[in-house]
């Protein structure tokens, strides 16, 4: 009754709460851990100690290189057809303005298709894109692109509608990209409710101008970590069933969500194994990711340094979709591994989330998941997650006690099973 | 060495199965 023990340890015994409270603990020393910030190295040097005290073994830190960018001060107001301040957050990456900042008439879009046809009129324009959401995967292209699409045309910077499917005027950050030989324009998020406003001011013929501030600046990479602990395997030690979540967060709200929920019922998941005194064939590697907003960028380099033993990963785990209540398991892999997992799942029915997903995925373990490995993440409450996304209100009060202890314990059954079984997964 | 396999054969996943079963 291995799964048993963990559910009730996890869901009503002594560990309820704990990695909340842990969570909490942290984020409220530190706060939001953008790449590069003293924060996430503050996090990072608090995470080992946490771990080292927790008894966990082979706790180290893996020195990686994290992009530095920083946000500064930032405004936009519109000017004309009335004045108004408006809630923005750069894009990380973005470059700024210059410090008397940018005052140009609008252009506003709802499509990348529709800026194409009306590329003449983008020129000297600030391009606003209020793309309606469809998903997160599709509507976040106009994030990461949005920048340099306007460039191409001339535009002078790109304010893009936040990728969320709710807003209280909440704008959403996150990071985005330029490409060689295009122009770099300052480019910033605004809120859901102000794209709409500029669009339907458009539409009735009125002239927009907004003045925008931006402060941004890049740095040289920035010295991080990825955090690793273990719980040893006791017949297969080579052997690894990977557990993680990012520790960096962006520089709103306290990332509590993003990644806190994921890193830290991550942690909870070899806590609760130790406590019950388990110790699977496998070895259970909890890995804390370093710079994944800026595109897994740390994870790249761990996946660099490890993947000689690409053979020895039996599976790779991460949750970075939320902790809420998870609705089970996404997972991908062969079909007769698949099959497997359906059974690792029937273990969970005492908290009644049995169910297998596809597209399991992550940033930080997808490299090894195109690679072969069999990779799981949790799916959860996508539209509550995106409704706080990388906006302010990624705080521990959208966080819930109970619902961490559900996840967790998904998390440790799922990894103690597959790294305590016979036989590694099989891959295709 | 690693001992992942490519494929199980239906008697190793009726194995496989009892295995995991044994956890619940």
């Amino acid at each position: 009754d291995v799964a048993k023990a963990i559910i009730n340890h996890a869901v009503y015994g002594k560990a309820q709460n704990r990695s909340y409270e842990r969570l909490a603990l942290l984020v409220y020393a530190v706060g939001p851990r953008l790449s590069g910030s003293k924060n996430l190295e503050k996090a990072i040097q608090i995470m080992y100690q946490n771990l080292r005290e927790d008894g966990l073994e082979n706790v180290h830190l893996e020195p990686v290189k994290i992009p530095h960018w920083e946000r500064g001060e930032e405004s936009a107001v519109m000017l004309e057809p009335r004045i108004q301040k408006m809630a923005i957050l750069g894009l990380g990456s973005s470059i700024g303005t210059p410090p008397e900042g940018i005052t140009a008439e609008v252009l506003v879009v709802t499509s990348f298709d529709e800026l194409q046809r009306r590329a003449p009129e983008a020129r000297g324009k600030i391009v606003v894109y209020n793309q309606p959401y469809v998903n997160y995967s599709s509507t976040v292209l106009y994030r990461v692109r949005g920048a340099v699409e306007a460039a191409r045309l001339g535009a002078v910077a790109s304010l893009i509608r936040s990728v969320t499917p709710f807003s209280i005027y909440s704008p959403h950050t996150g990071i985005q990209e330029y490409q060689d030989g295009v122009p770099k324009i300052p480019t910033a998020c605004i809120t859901v409710e102000d794209a709409e406003m500029m669009s339907g001011m458009a539409s009735y013929g009125a002239r927009i101008i907004i003045q925008l501030k931006m402060g941004a600046k890049s740095y040289p990479d920035a010295d991080s970590f990825n955090t690793v602990a273990e719980i040893i395997g006791s017949k297969y030690p080579e052997q690894v069933v990977l557990v993680s979540g990012h520790l960096d967060s962006w520089d709103v709200g306290q990332g509590a969500m993003d990644d806190g929920g994921g890193a830290f019922i991550s942690w909870e998941a070899l806590s609760l194994i130790k406590d019950l005194g388990l110790r699977p064939k496998r070895t259970l590697r909890l890995v804390l990711w370093t710079g994944e907003e800026q595109g897994g960028v740390g994870a790249f380099q761990y996946y660099q340094l490890h993947k000689a033993n690409i053979s020895n990963y039996s599976l790779v785990m991460e949750s970075d979709s939320g902790t809420f209540l998870p609705s089970g398991l996404q997972f991908t892999g062969s079909d007769k591994a698949r099959a497997i997992m359906e059974e690792v799942m029937r273990l969970l029915q005492p908290i009644n989330i049995t169910q297998v997903f596809r597209n399991g995925e992550g940033t930080d373990i997808n490299y090894w998941i195109q690679d072969g490995v069999p990779g799981a993440s949790l799916l959860d409450d996508l539209y509550k997650y995106f409704s706080f996304h990388h906006s302010h209100g990624d705080t521990m009060t959208v966080m819930d006690p109970k619902e961490m202890n559900v996840a967790a314990a998904l998390w440790a059954v799922v990894s103690y099973v597959v790294a305590d079984m016979e036989e590694m997964l099989p891959r295709s | 060495k690693a001992i992942y396999r490519n494929d199980v054969s239906q008697s190793a996943f009726q194995e496989i199965k009892e295995e995991i079963a044994s956890y619940g």
